[in-house]
Parts: structure tokens; C-alpha cells; sequence
């Protein structure tokens, strides 16, 4: 299902859900759940859109169906700890990897990865003022490592 | 006819607001 563009803000989250699908579904659940969230704020109106959210909306109903005995979907207060525990497990691997010199595409994605996961949290309510930071620096740092690979410099 | 699809529109959008409140118990 391709991400209509007017929703291209939701895509990186919407891929991340299609990479957990066996991996760790409550994080597919919940990554989607964001993208219909913020997708029906950013354009719920054109027919490419409602489209889109109407299936998004399918795949949801039917995720909770088949998780309905895992308390991480029927308890909200659970789900919020699995997805910060998930992303904080993200930051702290690429940041000891950082922290040692190694940089490598997998934890560039898994900068990327934490900051994705820290918007998400934001479907359970405002984010910390840690996890706001968590958020710039994740983010900030998969972007800086990317461009230092990409132009064979040697990170700082 | 632009007034029949506004219509639709604002249906459809009501049936997704619903089923997202359904999804999170919020009704």
C-alpha cells in the first residue's frame, strides 16, 4: 500500500510498522496507529488519502482482533512502557556503538529508528522533556553520521 | 455535485474519527 504524498510525513513510520510486522507486532500496532492518527490531521479529505486511511483503518481493527490477549494493545498504560523500552533499546545500541567508534548503517537506522519510535509515543499523550531530547538528538546524530559516511569523513 | 462529494467526504471522514475511537476504547 503506497503512501499517498500529501501523508509522506507518516511514511518512515508506516515502513517501520511493515518491518515489525513479525518482529515485534505491538510496535507495528502502534507505529501504524500513529500514521492514521497524524495522517487524518494532515488530510483525511482527498480520495487518495481517505483511501489510504480507510485501509490503514482495516489493518488496525484487524491487528487488534488478533492481538487481543496481549496486554501491551488492550492496555495503553503497557503499550506506552513497550514502546519507549523498544526505543530507548534502539538509542542506547546505537549510542554505545557511537560511543565506540563503530559506524555502520545499522546504527544510523537505529538512531532513525528510536527517533520514529519517540513520535509515536506522542498517540499516548505529550512527550517528556527527555524524550523530546532523546527525539532531536537520535535524529540529529543518524543525519550527521549518514552525511559523514556518505562523504568518507570520519565522524567526530 | 461538489456539494454531494463534501458530503462524502465529511461522512467518511466521521466514520474514520468513530472507528479510531472504537480501536482506543474511547467509546
Amino acid at each position: 500500500m503506497a503512501v499517498p504524498a500529501q501523508l509522506k510525513a507518516v511514511q518512515h513510520h508506516i515502513r517501520t510498522a511493515q518491518e515489525h510486522e513479525k518482529r515485534d507486532p505491538v510496535v507495528a500496532y502502534y507505529c501504524r496507529l500513529y500514521g492514521m492518527q497524524t495522517g487524518m490531521k494532515l488530510d483525511s479529505k482527498t480520495p487518495e488519502c481517505r483511501k489510504f486511511l480507510m485501509k490503514l483503518m482495516d489493518q488496525l481493527e484487524m491487528m487488534k482482533k488478533d492481538l487481543s490477549d496481549n496486554d501491551s494493545i488492550t492496555q495503553e498504560l503497557v503499550g506506552h512502557a513497550h514502546i519507549e523500552n523498544y526505543a530507548l533499546k534502539m538509542f542506547l545500541y546505537a549510542d554505545n556503538e557511537d560511543r565506540s567508534g563503530r559506524f555502520h548503517k545499522n546504527m544510523i537506522k537505529s538512531f532513525y529508528t528510536a527517533s520514529l519510535l519517540l513520535d509515536v509515543l506522542s498517540v499516548f499523550g505529550e512527550l517528556s522533556e527527555e524524550n523530546i531530547q532523546h527525539r532531536k538528538y537520535a535524529r540529529w546524530k543518524a543525519t550527521y553520521i549518514h552525511n559523514c559516511l556518505k562523504n568518507g569523513e570520519a565522524p567526530q | 455535485i461538489g456539494s454531494i462529494s463534501t458530503s462524502v467526504a465529511s461522512a467518511e471522514q466521521d466514520e474514520l474519527s468513530q472507528r479510531l475511537a472504537r480501536l482506543r476504547d474511547q467509546i
